[in-house]
């Protein structure tokens, strides 16, 4: 059986947010280490891994491998239901068919109960291998989303150009073309803000800019993102969370004319 | 711009 504890439902919410624009359902596979979530959208040119490890909650209890499908978008449903501050529990028998959800706030004195009706999923896992990137981009990601947002304006793709002096992000399109570069910022007062970048050597790619919006929902989860690139291969876009484990999108890049 | 290519063409099934 699985029983987890977070201390906030608001955790939950935003990585509901931060996925279920790119997955409907999906596999929630629950062990003793933790809950992962692997899932490509319909189209299968964008990946989403999850990872909450279980020393993020408190308790965790998880015996045996249990793979939870759930339906994101009935899921949602019942977390609005609960508050931003209350704790969350999550608990599913072996043989359930349902996960149950309960919801208390801080103080005690309201206890919700729902049950998400559970479904079977049969999906595809892939092997991603462990990749040593030519371009890693550490940079705000408040930052990034304005940048993806700002440049949705001008086309529906983005060329990333990353070399040892900054990262380009650029657009044409019909109105127009426009670019943002952050330069490498050694000197910066506040941390966050930086942009550092780790360079084997320079890359050049292509993406399709509606999946970016949907990664940057996963903003309000972490301050920083981190961009992994090689020319011709999926960009890994990861936000970390705190204590917990991460959030991490893989794009397949747009190749030749 | 350019072909959109699919994830699964550079991850494997496990």
């Amino acid at each position: 059986m699985l029983e987890a504890r977070l201390p906030q439902a608001k955790l939950l919410k935003s990585l509901l947010e931060a996925i279920k624009e790119l997955v409907v359902e999906c596999n929630f596979d629950c062990n003793d280490s933790g809950i992962a979530v692997q899932a490509m959208d319909s189209s299968h040119v964008a990946l989403v891994a999850l990872l909450l490890r279980a020393d993020g909650f408190d308790p965790y209890r998880c015996d045996r491998n249990l793979p939870l499908g759930i339906n994101l978008t009935s899921l949602n449903k019942i977390l609005k239901c609960a508050g931003n501050e209350d704790i969350l529990t999550i608990k599913a028998s072996d043989d359930g068919d349902v996960l149950n959800l309960v919801f208390e706030s801080k103080d005690s004195d309201r206890i919700s109960e729902y049950e998400l009706k559970l479904m079977d999923i049969d999906s595809e896992h892939l092997g991603i291998p462990d990749t040593q990137y030519d371009a890693v981009v550490s940079m705000s990601s408040g930052e990034f989303q304005r940048i993806c947002r700002d440049l949705s304006q001008i086309s529906d793709s983005i060329v990333i150009d990353v070399t040892k002096e900054g990262i380009k992000f650029s657009a044409s399109g019909e109105v127009g073309n426009g670019s943002v570069t952050l330069k490498q910022s050694g000197s910066v007062d506040r941390e966050d803000e930086a942009t550092t970048i780790e360079l084997q050597q320079a890359v050049s790619l292509t993406f399709s800019l509606k999946y970016f919006q949907y990664f940057t929902k996963a903003t309000p989860l972490s301050s920083r993102v981190v961009l992994s690139m090689s020319n011709d291969v999926p960009i890994l876009v990861e936000y970390k969370l705190d204590n917990l484990g991460y959030v991490r999108y893989y794009l397949a890049p747009k190749i030749g004319d | 711009i350019g072909t959109q290519r699919s994830i699964d063409t550079f991850f494997d099934p496990t």
